[in-house]
């Protein structure tokens, strides 16, 4: 553990309330992708299947669960409990051009082949794209809550800071996971053209993020 | 080749 990843980890749990929180004190889901927080809870639930085989930390373990529950606790808002509010309409992105190729890609490219492994495989790459259905609602609707907003920055923030973890992990320990740093770094340059907005119009207006 | 690392990060 170091200073980058423990961050990350926080901003992705932080990221994670937000939007939590968002929905369920305004009991409403409108401008967040129903697809995105699916894909979501389907990283979780195939990346922590080795909840089961191998034990890494207390720290680890906790994570773990708590990122599986709220993503699932999230999923049950937006298509359970606040159903009406959810803008199915906007959300209209073909997550089976997401979901083929990288379920393909996980059986083409792994440290092993074996079922968890490859499960583990079709989680990071699947990770990477994950926000893709978020990101493609903003820029149909135009427009995106500040709320929404503060997620993104959070999870791309956790992204950043997890390339600092690879750098350091790399010079520190020899650690390098090819397939996390590859997919990372495909990931985390879809969230550039986000921070750019995010500074110059959020963070200095106010309200509303609205598109050019 | 050979699988060697625990996946230990999140």
């Amino acid at each position: 553990m170091n200073i980058f990843r423990l961050l990350g980890d926080m901003c992705h749990l932080v990221a994670i309330i937000i939007l939590f929180l968002k929905i369920w004190r305004s009991k409403s889901c409108a401008g967040i992708s129903g697809k995105s927080q699916v894909l979501f809870a389907l990283v979780f639930t195939t990346r922590y299947l080795d909840l089961f085989t191998s034990f890494i930390s207390v720290y680890n373990t906790v994570m773990k669960v708590v990122f599986l529950v709220l993503a699932y606790a999230t999923v049950y808002l937006i298509y359970l409990r606040f159903r009406s509010t959810y803008n199915s309409e906007s959300d209209s992105f073909r997550v089976e051009f997401l979901l083929v190729p990288v379920a393909g890609l996980s059986f083409l490219e792994n440290y092993a082949f074996a079922p968890l492994e490859i499960l583990w495989t079709f989680s990071i790459y699947l990770e990477s794209v994950a926000i893709l259905p978020q990101l493609f609602m903003i820029t149909k609707t135009g427009e995106a809550e500040s709320i929404t907003t503060h997620y993104l920055f959070f999870l791309g923030l956790y992204r950043a800071l997890y390339l600092a973890n690879w750098v350091w992990r790399y010079h520190t320990e020899g650690f390098f996971d090819q397939i996390a740093v590859v997919s990372g770094v495909v990931q985390t340059i879809f969230y550039c053209d986000f921070f750019y907005l995010y500074f110059t119009k959020v963070l200095r207006g106010s309200g509303k993020m609205t598109l050019p | 080749r050979e699988f060697t690392f625990q996946h230990d990060e999140l």
